[in-house]
């Protein structure tokens, strides 16, 4: 009886041998096809990435301004070619969302007191590009005075 | 592993390309 | 001398002589009117010395056997149509013309001698004319030393009006005689002024290529600048940097 049992016990064991070497075979299979996708969507991503990237460099090139996303969900924006002796000084400030998710400006370097003005003006146009145009020509004007 | 690369294109995918696109289009308006 | 006579000469040793002239030979030179041209009076004078041939053939050769008074009218008629023919061809070429030549060459050769005349008499009258004017010279140089002379001797300060040709001491003109002809200088550089307008033209034209390249370019750019912006504006986000704020 104990022979029969432990040759009952192998052939079960067999068998599991065989369904678990199938699922490992499965589960290699299902692996290499998961990573070839993630690799693809990867290099896609990648691909896109530096396109994006190539013109944000461009805009932030022509434009004299960097747009960084900071932490505390802020916006910060860097202006430079403002100050003629010292074109790569910065010149910069804060964005951020209120609770009324309205814009709210601050931490400006230097120290801006027409901002507030321009923030409210940006509120109620929602022109961005008038808005930052503004702050550039504030900021030259510091410079100058 | 595969997780963790999965969990990495997730990311991009979700967070930093949309990222970009909004500063690029940002860039566009301004 | 008698010796010189020749009737007194031997046959071969007699001196030939021109046979005299026919009178009807000379009245065929002067029936012909001295108003035309000289090659047409030889034309003239070769047809009617035919003419007045073959007149004077006819009576010897009636007598002949065999003649037909007719036939030899025809041919002499018609002989005479070919060298009137050929006469006038002789004209129109200019061979008739060619036996007067010689008497032209004469005439531009007394022509030449002419102009060389005149051209000495002129030379002879500008040579004594710069004499004249260099005796002239002399005499203004001696009366401007005398002047001086005088001046200094008086010890006087007047004021005498001197032609600025006076103030000429023998050193400044000397400089003056130097001085450089700056007309033949100027027409010598309006040859290298006429090259320099071809360049400055060429060079305008290139220019003005060169600047309807640069507009028609930027025009191109601007329209594709358009067309691209109108392209990216399409897919813009109405508000990307709320979007940026609030992604985490």
């Amino acid at each position: 009886d104990d022979l029969l049992k432990l040759i009952a016990e192998v052939k079960e064991k067999r068998q599991e041998l065989t369904s678990l070497s199938a699922k490992i075979q499965d589960l290699k299979e299902e692996y290499a096809k998961k990573k070839e996708i993630i690799s693809t969507a990867n290099k896609a991503n990648e691909e896109r990435l530096k396109r994006l990237q190539l013109s944000v460099d461009l805009f932030k090139d022509r434009l004299g301004l960097e747009i960084r996303k900071i932490y505390g969900d802020k916006l910060q924006f860097i202006f430079t070619n403002i100050d003629p002796k010292n074109p790569e000084r910065p010149f910069m400030f804060s964005l951020c969302l209120d609770e009324e998710k309205n814009y709210q400006v601050s931490d400006s370097a230097p120290h801006l007191e027409c901002l507030a003005d321009f923030q409210e003006k940006l509120r109620k146009t929602k022109n961005f590009s008038a808005f930052l145009a503004n702050v550039r020509k504030a900021f030259t004007a510091v410079v100058y005075n | 592993e595969l997780e963790h690369d999965e969990q990495e294109v997730d990311r991009t995918t979700t967070i930093s390309i949309p990222a970009a696109v909004y500063v690029a289009q940002l860039y566009r308006r301004i | 001398r008698q010796s010189w006579r020749r009737a007194s000469m031997k046959d071969t040793n007699r001196r030939k002589s021109l046979a005299p002239f026919h009178q009807g030979i000379t009245e065929l030179s002067r029936s012909i009117s001295v108003d035309l041209a000289e090659n047409k009076r030889l034309g003239s004078l070769l047809l009617s010395s035919f003419q007045f041939s073959v007149q004077k053939l006819e009576p010897f050769l009636c007598g002949t056997e065999g003649f037909s008074l007719e036939n030899f009218r025809a041919k002499a008629s018609s002989l005479s149509e070919e060298l009137k023919h050929f006469v006038d061809t002789m004209e129109s070429n200019g061979t008739l013309q060619k036996c007067f030549e010689d008497s032209k060459e004469k005439i531009s050769d007394l022509s030449l001698e002419k102009s060389v005349t005149e051209m000495k008499e002129y030379i002879t009258k500008f040579s004594s004319e710069s004499e004249t004017w260099d005796q002239l010279l002399l005499h203004y140089q001696k009366e401007a030393e005398e002047i001086t002379s005088r001046a200094s001797a008086e010890s006087k300060i007047t004021e005498v009006e001197i032609e600025p040709m006076i103030y000429l001491g023998s050193s400044q003109r000397e400089v003056l005689n130097t001085k450089p002809n700056y007309q033949k200088i100027l027409q010598n550089h309006n040859r290298v002024f006429d090259y320099i307008e071809l360049v400055m033209d060429e060079l305008q034209g290139s220019m003005k290529q060169l600047s309807t390249f640069l507009d028609e370019s930027t025009q191109c750019f601007q329209k594709v600048s358009v067309q691209l912006g109108k392209r990216s504006t399409e897919q813009l986000d109405p508000s990307p940097a709320r979007k940026l704020l609030k992604l985490h």
